[in-house]
Formats: C-alpha cells, structure tokens, sequence
C-alpha cells in the first residue's frame, strides 16, 4: 500500500512544489515508484514537470468533481517511475463548486479508494497543496497519512507553523484519525544569514524529532529549473539543491524503514 | 478621498506583506497618511508592524461580518501617520461563512463606504492580501480602485501573472469598473542572478508603462524586521531594501501627479 502524504504548508512560497518535484523524483530514482498529485490552481508543479497548460484537460478538477477517475487522469512525467495528475485553473473554482456536494472534503479520498488494487503500482503518493487552509488542502490531508511541511528559514514562516499543526490536529480529529505530521524540512537555507540559523535553531529546540537533518540550501539552480520543464535533479544532478533533495528522499525512506 | 489599493497575487511568497507594510510606512513618511487592511489569515502584516496576537478582537474578520466598523477596529502603528485594521486567524473560515450572505464580495467595501467623511482621513488605503484568488481577495479588488502586484523575479511567479490580470479583467466586468492595475513592483531581486534579469526584461518588455522603474533588491535587513514588529524603513533606514521601498513610494505619488 502506497504511503500518501500532503506537502503542505500555508504560509506562501516556502518550497512547497520545489520539494514536491524534487523529492518525488528523488523517490523515483531510488527505484520507489511515485506518483504526484497537483492540487494546486496555479498548477506549478504540472508546469515543473513539463506539462503544457493545452494538456491538461484530465486534471485534479475533474477527479474532485467525479468527472474522471484517477487512472484515467494520471500522466506520465519524462522521469521513469514519476506519473502526474496535473492540476488546473479550474481548481480555483472547486471550493464554491463543491459545498452543497456530498462528501466534499473526501473527494479525494474516495477517488483514491476507488482506484483498488491499481493504487499498489506506487510506493509513494505526493500532494502538492496550495498555500491555504482551504477545501482543496482539506482534501489532501483527509487523503493523506501524513503531512510534509517545508519550512522556509524565514520568520513570517516560522509564525504559520504553529496555526499548520493546530490545523493537522483538527483534521486528525474530525475526519482522518491516522493524519500525523511525516516532518518537517528546513528550505532556502543560507550560510550566510544569520536569520537562518536561528529559525533552523528555534524550530529544531521545540520539535527535536520532527525535523530532518537534511537541510536544503539556497541554490539558484533549483529556481532556474522549472523554466526548463525539468526537476532541479534533472536539470543539474551535481548542484547543492538537487544533492540535498537525494538526502532528504534517503533520510525519509529510513525513518520509514523503506531503505 | 483615498486612493485604494490591493495588494495581490496568488503566487505566495512573493512579497505582498513585505511591500504593503513598507511602502505604506514610506508613504506615511511623505505626509500621506495611510491605512493598512489586513485581509490575509496568516496576519503577517499585522506581527509586522507589531500588533500582538492577543490586540486583535477587533479585526477584518468582524468588520467582513459586520460586528464592527471598520474605524471601530482601526489601531494606530508606531508610525506615525499609518493605522492598520489588523486580521485575525478567524479570517480563514470567512470563504464558508459568507456563502450565503448578502453582498458578500461587497463586505469590505460597504464598510468602507459606511465611514462617511472619515475615510478622508486619509490618503491612501492599502490592503494585503492572501496568496489566492478567494473571497476574501475579491472583497479586496472589488473595494479597491487598483490593484499593485508584487512580481518576484521568479519563474513561477512570472507563470502566475496571466491569471492574475485576467482575474482582474474579471472583477471588472462582474463587479468593479474603475478597477485598474496600479502597477506591477519587481521585488527580491539578486543581479548575481540571470534569472532575476530575464524575468525583469520579460516583464518590463510584455507592460512597459505598468512595470515601475523602481526594483527592489533582495536584502537580507528586511527579511529580519519582521522578528522586530518593524517594518524595514524602521529596522534599517539606510539599507538597500528601505531606500528602494523610499523610491517606490515616490515614483507611486508622481505617477498619482500627488507629488
Ligand atoms: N532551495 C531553493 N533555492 C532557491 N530557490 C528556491 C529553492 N526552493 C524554491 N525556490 C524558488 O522559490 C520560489 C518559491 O518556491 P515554490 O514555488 O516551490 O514554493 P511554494 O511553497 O510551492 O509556493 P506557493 O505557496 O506559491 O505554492 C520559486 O520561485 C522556487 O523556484
Ligand atoms: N526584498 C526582500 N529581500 C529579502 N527578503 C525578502 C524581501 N521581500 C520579502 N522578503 C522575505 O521573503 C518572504 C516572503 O515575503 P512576504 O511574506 O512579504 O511575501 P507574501 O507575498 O506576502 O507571502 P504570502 O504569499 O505568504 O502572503 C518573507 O520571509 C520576507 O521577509
Ligand atoms: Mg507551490
Ligand atoms: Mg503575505
């Protein structure tokens, strides 16, 4: 049975799709097929991925709104063991789309359930979220197991961490008992910063095993590599970015006992 | 009368706090009293400008649902000339709460119109919103006359413009004619970085008038200010990061002929 786990974190612009991409390829070139879910309206993680906007008219949308089942949706990336489904602009309209729909915060869910034994083709199943605590965050916590936070090493990210796990709580209660927090990974670490150290510090001192050892630094390769349609792990294999995804793909597949 | 102004774009972390508090605080600085609305659940602008968690019982949210006005919930910053209507974490159910309430992307707006002649206290009226296209960001764009989009010289972000401007052309023809773009401020700029430089020259060559001359430069000093509750003007005058946030603010007031 695949490992789900939501990428979340409301706080904007934090690493959220750099990790999901990154890591997910990781995953898949440790012979650990992955699959990739783009919950996201602005759909980066699609664009990260290589697929053009005209290409996707099978998209989370149409599995939320029971249009399309997800095998019918799934994609193929350019990277052996990696499939997509990609997200859509229409995604933007599902929150007032979906209130009077029965079950609306396990859509997902139930399109996963639904799935059967096909679901097994994975080990791992990513859901990149938006940055909101909306219904379509909902969704993917209520479909997940566990929940990703990438931590920038900024203050006005360190200041959401707390509302994202009281948040985790209230899911866990009301809709997904088994929701737990996977960890949390500190992203766009500078040297150089001494903000850095301190956020890295602060958040290591209140949640010592929660937080990887696996740091992933500043690197301008990692932001030119969406532009290209490819993983920074494509795109550079060597830089530091795509060095510290690999680790963190290994550090989370140990503490799974998965390695 | 004022001039008002939201701050937007879904893309998250691309500097809409970090703009709104700081050109605000320049503004207030040119004798051009201002007013910052906090619309974004997060309340990053409210700990930025060092409103205590435990100072906002009366915030957008109760002005949204009409328990308080808005001058009822105005507070004074330590700058003088600038007040801020500070958000609350409440915000974030607001989406839901309003669904069946008259007018409800009207809310703030109604509110604003409901001062009467005290909204000539004061020049310009900021509002920063969340990184998403929800209720809350349309009660922005429908009671403002422009919107003011801060661009991070990234490729995502760039990505995200489009939907951005059509989502303005929208709230135009549905519900707010004289909304226009303001401007679009390119922010956390690195000339050691090609990619900030193919993003400015992509902009700049897609809307020359609407993108403003004034950069600002990524800056280690206002990504630190926040922990202080201070805006950067304040932390460090001198930095690059507040001089670009002085220059904006005047290339905003010659533009507006209120120099
Ligand atoms: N390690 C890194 N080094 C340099 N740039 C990075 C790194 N990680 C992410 N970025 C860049 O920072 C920006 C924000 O990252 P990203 O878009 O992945 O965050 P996000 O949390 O998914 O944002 P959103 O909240 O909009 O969904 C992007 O332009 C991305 O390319
Ligand atoms: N010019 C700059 N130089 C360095 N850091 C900056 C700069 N502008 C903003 N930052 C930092 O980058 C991060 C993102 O900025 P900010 O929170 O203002 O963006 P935002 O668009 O309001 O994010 P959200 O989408 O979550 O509302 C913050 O940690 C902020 O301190
Ligand atoms: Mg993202
Ligand atoms: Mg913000």
């Amino acid at each position: 049975k695949p490992r789900i786990i939501a990428v979340s974190m409301q706080k904007g612009g934090v690493g959220k799709t750099t990790t999901s991409i990154n890591l997910a390829t990781a995953l898949a070139a440790c012979a650990k097929p992955t699959l990739l879910i783009d919950i996201d309206p602005q759909g980066n993680a699609s664009t990260g991925l290589g697929i053009d906007k005209t290409r996707r008219a099978k998209s989370t949308y149409e599995v939320l709104g029971g249009v399309f089942s997800i095998p019918e949706s799934i994609q193929k990336s350019n990277i052996p063991g990696l499939d997509i489904v990609p997200s859509s602009v229409d995604l933007a309209g599902a929150e007032l789309e979906l209130i009077d729909v029965p079950r609306r915060a396990h859509r997902l869910k139930d399109a996963l359930v639904s799935m059967g034994d096909q679901v097994n083709a994975y080990d791992y199943i990513l859901i990149d979220c938006p940055p909101s605590l909306n219904l379509l965050t909902l969704n993917a916590m209520v479909a997940a197991q566990a929940v990703l936070v990438p931590l920038q090493c900024e203050f006005y990210a360190l200041e959401g961490l707390s509302q994202l796990l009281r948040t985790i709580e209230r899911v866990r209660n009301a809709f997904n008992p088994e929701l737990e927090l996977q960890g949390i990974v500190l992203t766009m670490f500078d040297k150089r910063n001494r903000l850095s150290d301190q956020v890295a510090d602060d958040v290591r001192n209140h949640m010592p095993e929660k937080v990887y050892q696996t740091v992933i630094p500043r690197n301008v390769r990692v932001s030119e590599a969406p532009s290209h349609g490819k993983p920074a792990l494509i795109y550079d294999f060597r830089c530091p970015g795509s060095q510290a995804y690999i680790q963190l793909a290994r550090e989370l597949l140990r503490r799974e006992g998965d390695l």
